[in-house]
This record gives structure tokens, sequence and C-alpha cells, in this order.
């Protein structure tokens, strides 16, 4: 189970949740990245997990915070109820494509589906679980005993957090087995390390010790700009080894391609031409090899 | 007191903030803005305000969370021990330009300075105000008395806010007479607008009836982006009338310009080759003309 966590807001946790969770799922012969059963989990109450795939969060039925509740006695539930499977995740894809391409006659390409990809949305009424859960025993554990039954039906478990070092997020990462935290290459990006370092190690201690930083992965790197080179440059000296070795370029097509319903990974071939894909590609096979050599 | 909100992470709130209160409190002739007294008030953990000015953080004396602690028994206090006054702002912005521009022989620029603006900055304990207010009576108005000093000396206060809509960005709305709400020009930008013009409602309601929306302000605007251009389109439509003016471009300088010490709005003149500036000077105009007219 793979947290994708930092509070500084913007950095591209949400970009990266969805093009590894796309990517890891759908597999590549040529990168050795064998297909996975890949359940996306949403912790942000925002929700953008579910609008990457063109998910219209009005007509979902029982949600997580549904989930949280449920989780009272500690006893085992089934998860079931709550998530959107492939097929269904399919159809709200193909959707979106229609939406955006509404002159086509053909319809979305046939590539433009998941087969193993499923989504644990987020909703509205997740922001109220920080306060109702503060004052009860054990309330980091939560996420980790709701989830207990999917880690049998899934190889991997994506989880998208707010940017916040609150109690969601910590669920998060007391569920987790390792965090992967993105860092936008811009000038309030490394301030705000020390806090989740800190979060980290505390976590580590007290709630999760099997927790490991998988690695950092520099985002919306602009290239040619002294900002960009400054932040790489010292990101390097504090990390050094635990960044990861592709870094993502700032590019329009990537903040766009949710408008036709997926993230970059799915809707567009990993060729030179499209530089956007092919980072988010070699990011997966980056982390892909860090979890073989585990 | 005017509060800038936003759950979405990264939509420019801070950069906002550090702007205007430099334009608004350096004031223009030209532009017909009257100089004035501005205190920065900045309650997102991460304190992403004092470094846009330079401001070792670790330097810092008693700060917010004291502040917070202090009105336990709503008595008024006295903020001047938490707030950095100009004078040692503006030695904070040399210093740190002087680390940027190390073989400068001639010194910061007379300019690189603040006559009349100060900051009460945050600290990392800010996070966790949220769980300890959750259960005291009349949670969200500790803010509102603890600035109730702060009135009498400062023509403006603006506030700064985290990416969330918890009790801290609550306490923000519950002080406040203006909300100004930064949107990015991207993707996920309008998807939580629901859930923020909620809460901005529920305020309203139950906590500060006299809370007015000032305007909603465009920011990474990227000209030529059919995203950019799809998010204008579309927020024009929703919000019509309540859309400021001014929109922001996405310019690099605009994100370097901290790296020297300070806001661009201070560190470069608004004129033609400086797009970034002239923007937030423009945004100054458009926000000071608003005011003036309630
Ligand atoms: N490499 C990139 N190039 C250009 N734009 C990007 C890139 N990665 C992400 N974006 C855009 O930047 C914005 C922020 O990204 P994203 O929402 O993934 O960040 P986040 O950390 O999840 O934000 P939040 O803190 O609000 O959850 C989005 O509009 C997204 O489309
Ligand atoms: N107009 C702009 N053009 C280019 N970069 C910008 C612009 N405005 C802000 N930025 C950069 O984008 C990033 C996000 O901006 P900022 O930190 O002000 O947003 P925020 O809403 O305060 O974020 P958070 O939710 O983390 O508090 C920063 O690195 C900032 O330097
Ligand atoms: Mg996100
Ligand atoms: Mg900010």
């Amino acid at each position: 189970m793979l947290a994708v966590v930092n509070h500084k807001g913007g950095c591209g946790k949400t970009t990266t949740v969805t093009n590894l969770g796309a990517a890891l799922s759908l597999g590549s012969e040529d990168r050795g990245i064998k297909p996975r059963k890949v359940l996306i989990v949403d912790l942000d109450p925002r929700g953008n997990v579910a609008t990457t795939f063109g998910v219209d969060k009005n007509a979902l039925g029982p949600t997580m915070n549904g989930l949280f509740q449920a989780v009272i006695d500690g006893s085992r539930i089934d998860i079931n109820p709550f998530v959107i499977p492939p097929e269904q995740l399919t159809r709200w894809m193909r959707k979106a494509w229609k939406r955006q391409f509404p002159d086509r006659s053909r319809g979305p390409p046939v590539s433009h589906k998941v087969d193993s990809l499923s989504l644990l949305p987020a909703d509205l009424d997740l922001s109220g679980i920080e306060i109702e859960l503060a004052m009860r025993i054990g309330r980091e554990h939560r996420l980790r005993i709701a989830l207990e039954g999917a880690m049998e039906q899934f190889d991997l478990i994506i989880i998208d957090t707010p940017a916040s070092l609150g109690l969601l997020t910590v669920n998060a990462l007391t569920a987790a087995d390792w965090l992967l935290i993105p860092i936008q290459a811009e000038f309030y990006a490394l301030e705000s390390m020390g806090q989740l370092l800190d979060t980290l190690r505390k976590v580590q201690s007290r709630v999760n010790p099997s927790l490991k930083l998988l690695g950092i992965s520099m985002t919306m790197v602009q290239t040619g700009s002294n900002l960009g080179k400054m932040v790489g440059d010292s990101a390097l000296r504090h990390f050094g080894e635990r960044i990861l070795r592709t870094s993502i370029p700032r590019s329009v097509s990537i903040a766009e391609a949710p408008l036709s319903g997926g993230p970059i990974a799915l809707t567009t071939s990993p060729i030179e031409r499209h530089p956007g894909s092919l980072a988010y590609w070699d990011l997966a096979s980056d982390v892909n090899s860090r979890f073989e050599l585990a």
C-alpha cells in the first residue's frame, strides 16, 4: 500500500496518484512492469481523483465517509459497495471523452479504458471525519482496519491525500507500507519538508513501524528556470538517493489530460513527442523497480 | 479585514496575500491607492508568508499559537509581542536580497523595504489548534477576539489560510468582513467551488452575517491554452460580475520573486516589461476600488 503525501498544496499529488495507478494497473512488457489489480483510495474531501476519470460525484452510491463510520467496533467490513469497479470507471471515462470531442463520429479509442483499476472515491463529508475521530481511541487506525479486506482483492492500493497533515493524512500513513512525496520545483516547496519528515518519524515510531519512504518525485520542473534548478539542487543535497530518477516536466498537456476523461499516462502514448506521458511511464518504471527491490 | 480562501491547494493564496499586502500598504498616487497600515496574518501552519519576506522562522519569538491559547476567557489581548513590525520585516528582506545577490557591492535597492506592512507569522503548532478547538464553545470566534485590538492599530488586515475548510479557515471567515477567492485556471479548479460557497453561506448565516464576497481572482492564466480559456469561460458563466477584472498570468518571475526577499509587486516595477508585477498592481487597484465602493 502506497500513500502519496505532501501538505504543500498543488504539488501534483492527485496527478501522481492517477498516473501511477493507471500505468501500474496496465503494465508494460517493454518496461518489465507486470499488470496489477490496483485500487486508488481518495482521502481528499474535494475528490479530484474521481473528476480525473470523468466520474460525476453526484451520481455516487455509499461513499468513503460511510466506510469510516462502519469501522466502529473494529470488525472487518466488505468494501465492495463503496468501490467503483473497472467496467464502471471505463464507462465514465468514455462519457467524458465524448463530452470533450462531441463531433468525432468514431467514438473514444479502444484503449480509452481500464481493465484492472478500481476507485474508492472521496466524499464531502470526509472533512467532518477529522473532528469526529479526534477524540476516539485508535483514531489513526480506522483506514487500516477498513482496508484490511481490500488487501486480499488487490495487488496494490494507492492513497491520495489532502494538502494537510491532519488525521486523514495520518490515517493514510498508518495504513501504508510505502510513502511517496511529490515536490514541486518551486520556491515554497522545501520549506515545509521538515514538518512532513517529522510526521513521518512520529508515525513510524508510534503507530506504523513498517512504513518506509519509497522516494521523492520532483514535479512541474520547468527546464531553463533558475528556480527549478535551485530547488532541484537543494533537494538533491537534502535527500540524495531518495529522489526518484525521473523528474516530471511542467507541461500543459498533463494538466489538460483529465478533460478527456483520464490521466495522461492513459490518454497519450509514452513517446518522445509526448514528454508528459513519457515522464509518468518512466516514473512508474522507477516505482516498480523500487517495489521489486524491497 | 480580508480573508483569502480556497481549499484547492496551490491556487495562489499566499502569492495573492503577499502582493496585495505589499501594494495596498505602499499605495500609489497614479492609481489612486492611498497608503495603508497593513497587517498580514498567516493562519497556514506551513508559514509561507514569512518565507516570502525572507524571515527565518527558527528565529521567531512568541507566535500565533500562543495568541490562540491566550484567548481563553475572551479577554482582549495585546498582539504586539506576536507581530513583526515593518522595520524588522525590512531587515529580513534585505538579508534575503544579499543572500540571493552575494556579489553585488552596492547592496539592495532603497526601495527594497516596507514602511507600513507588518506580519503576524504562523507557526507549526497551529495544526494542533484545530483538534484542540474542536470541542470548545465559540471555537469559530477565537481569531476575531484575538484581533480585536489590532483593528485599531491597522487600516487593513489580510489573512492567508491553509488549503482546507477546517477550523483555522472558519476562524478566518468568522473574523473577516471580506472574502477573496483565487482560482487557478486549471482543470480541478471549479470542482470544489461548491463546497467553498457552501461554507461561505454557513458562516454568513451562523457566525458572521457581515461577511461579503469581495470577488474571485483568476490566477496562473496561461495565454493560448485551451484549458485556461475553458476554465475562464466556465468561471465567467458561474460567477459573472464577481470575477475581478484583472487576471494574473502564469509567469516564472512571480514564482521567483520571493528568492530575493519579497513579493513581485515590491521587487519589480509594474511596467509592460514585467507583466507579473503589473498584473498584481492592477489587481490591487481593483480591490482598492471595491473597498471604496462599499
Ligand atoms: N507536470 C505538470 N505540468 C503542468 N501542470 C501540472 C503538472 N502536474 C500537475 N499539474 C496541474 O497542477 C495543478 C495541481 O496538481 P494536483 O491537483 O495534482 O496537485 P495536488 O497536490 O493534488 O493538489 P491539492 O493539494 O489541491 O490536492 C492541477 O491543476 C494539475 O492539473
Ligand atoms: N501567477 C503565477 N505564475 C507562476 N507561478 C505562480 C503564480 N502564482 C503563484 N505561483 C507559484 O505557484 C505555487 C503556488 O502558489 P501559492 O503558494 O501562492 O499558492 P497557495 O494557494 O498559497 O498554496 P497552498 O495551498 O499550498 O497554501 C508557488 O510555488 C508560487 O510561487
Ligand atoms: Mg490533490
Ligand atoms: Mg499558501
